[in-house]
């Protein structure tokens, strides 16, 4: 999955979540064309009885823009079941504690999976999981973090671009 | 007399000139400068810098944040091949220059005829032709330049069409995922990434997408048509019944996006507009409700508070996993229980559900356990 986030000069904005679904999609790659082909029918396992034709699988992508009388936010998240977690702690960060748009992407997230086992980044602060533990959360270890969050905020006719460090973006702009 | 009165005017003319020019030159100094690390035109922000630079680019050329984010995507699908592409599918959230937001949805779609139990095989393998979508991603961006395109179609492909054609270095993301296709299912794409004497490419090694290049140029030329009917359709096709899947031409000449209102949840001082389901931003919207009512800001994160305010996110994201066997695509099921999610009378019921001082066991949050995906 990736995320483009996008303001242009007139004030217009595009937020766009795209994917193949997991690594290389179904790896089913068609040589005559050079496609390689999503796996996206596996987003219904274990949400759904039945599929049928011309359904759309659910999914956590969430591409979004946030609109204010001075500013505009245009940001969004791959990574799977992990995408609403890395907008989430982005958005908080950035809108409630205050961080810069920079250090609220960077900010080590903690991730909730479907047996609500309770998994943290890396560099997430020690003493908060040894508490949380002992409220009585499951801790288990994530082999990989898939969250990457990019994202384009207008503020006071100066614009900020974030392309999220975890996945070495770079964000380019005028 | 005359020629004094003359000197006065022409004195007061080039006084008045000075003045102007003074004005002018401190409007221009004290022009409201961006810091350094920000932009005071436009940005946008890709996965890699080559690819946020090609957006870049359109954007400089007079193209539209539509224009911009389909370039960046295409270059995306040769820099990050293992994220996406046009065998994939995507969702769009645009806001117009007048903050009309629409969602241009082109995710995939389940074909015609597909494994009876496919179901079943969760467990086992999520790789394999069984599992392949139709794809709708080019008929995205063919629906989103429709409606908001500046520059020509064939324009936002030609910076992609050249770095698939001349060849890169493999950046460091997608080099560490070629280990991944290093199988004997998948020789066919592990061809794609070795070279001549059939070793597996590395970061920094040079890589082409030549055929790719030839497809994005028939699809820059002939239009969206070009993959969806005709004979790159034929091709694909072909390709993926050789591998056991089921997709057919119809399936691809059948496939439509769907455009559409955001959804708009109102966020403090902020509207933010999400793609209604089987997106997830109903998700998104109902932790945010969730945790806007513990009335955060910089001091949550201090002492004790940090714990409490992070064990409420945990709580909050332990419910909302309970809830999300109520997302599916709203054109099988109503979207009811849905639209609840995002209002804030709903938010308040579940924050009254949580306990600050401890955690419960899974019925509590009324959860179905669901595969975790990574896609």
């Amino acid at each position: 999955t990736t995320h483009v986030s996008v303001l242009a000069e007139d004030g217009s904005a595009v937020s766009v979540t795209s994917t193949i679904n997991h690594i290389f999609g179904s790896k089913v790659f068609s040589p005559r064309t050079g496609v390689i082909l999503n796996n996206e029918l596996s987003d219904f396992c274990g949400r759904v009885d039945n599929i049928f034709p011309g359904e759309q699988p659910p999914s956590s992508m969430a591409p979004a823009v946030l609109k204010s009388q001075s500013k505009t936010l245009v940001i969004g998240s791959t990574g799977g079941s992990m995408i609403t977690t890395g907008i989430a702690s982005a958005l908080m960060n950035h809108l409630w504690f205050g961080k810069s748009l920079k250090e609220a992407i960077a900010a080590p997230v903690v991730y909730v999976d479907s047996q609500n086992a309770v998994k943290f980044e890396p560099a997430f602060d020690k003493d908060v999981i040894e508490d949380l533990k002992a409220l009585g959360h499951k801790r288990e270890t994530a082999k990989h973090f898939y969250n990457v969050v990019n994202a384009v905020e207008k503020e006071g006719g100066c614009i900020c671009a974030v392309s999220d460090a975890r996945k070495l973006g770079k964000a380019a702009g005028y | 007399m005359a020629r004094s009165k003359a000197r006065v005017y022409s004195c007061c003319a080039l006084i008045l000139l000075c003045l102007v020019a003074i004005i002018v030159c401190i409007a221009v100094l004290v022009r409201h400068k961006c810091p350094d690390d920000t932009f005071s035109s436009a940005a946008v922000a890709a996965d890699s810098g080559k690819c946020s630079e090609i957006g870049r680019d359109i954007l400089q050329s007079g193209g539209s944040a539509v224009d911009g984010a389909i370039a960046a995507l295409l270059c995306t699908s040769v820099m990050n091949p293992q994220s996406m592409g046009i065998g994939g599918g995507s969702i769009f959230t645009v806001m117009d220059s007048s903050g009309k937001v629409n969602i241009i949805n082109s995710r995939e779609t389940v074909p015609r005829s597909f494994k009876p139990d496919l179901l079943k095989s969760c467990s086992k393998t999520l790789a394999g032709s069984q599992w392949i979508g139709v794809p709708g991603e080019i008929r995205g961006y063919e629906q989103a330049h429709r409606l908001y395109g500046k520059l020509p179609w064939a324009t936002l492909f030609k910076p992609t069409i050249q770095l698939a054609r001349e060849g890169f270095p493999i950046p460091q993301v997608q080099g560490r995922y070629l280990p991944y296709i290093d199988t004997n299912e998948t020789q066919s794409l592990r061809k794609l990434f070795s070279d001549k004497n059939g070793n597996l490419l590395k970061t920094g090694d040079i890589v082409k997408f030549e055929k790719l290049a030839d497809t994005l140029e028939i699809i820059a030329n002939h239009g969206a048509d070009a993959f969806y009917t005709g004979r790159i359709a034929e091709d694909l096709i072909r390709d993926i019944q050789e591998a056991g899947g089921t997709l057919t031409t119809q399936d691809l000449a059948a496939y439509r996006v769907t455009v559409t209102d955001a959804w708009v949840v109102p966020l403090g001082e902020y509207k933010m507009y999400i793609p209604p389901p089987p997106a997830g931003g109903i998700i998104l919207s109902l932790i945010l409700n969730i945790m806007k009512g513990y009335h955060l800001n910089s001091a949550s994160l201090v002492g004790e508070q940090k714990t409490r305010t992070y064990h409420h996110y945990v709580e909050a994201f332990k419910f909302a996993n309970g809830l999300k066997k109520h997302i599916h695509d709203p054109q099988f099921g109503s979207d009811e229980m849905a639209k609840k999610f995002t209002e804030d009378s709903f938010a308040n019921h579940i924050r009254s559900l949580i306990s600050s001082d401890k955690t419960h066991d899974p019925q509590y949050y009324n959860i179905t356990p669901y595969l975790d995906s990574m896609g």
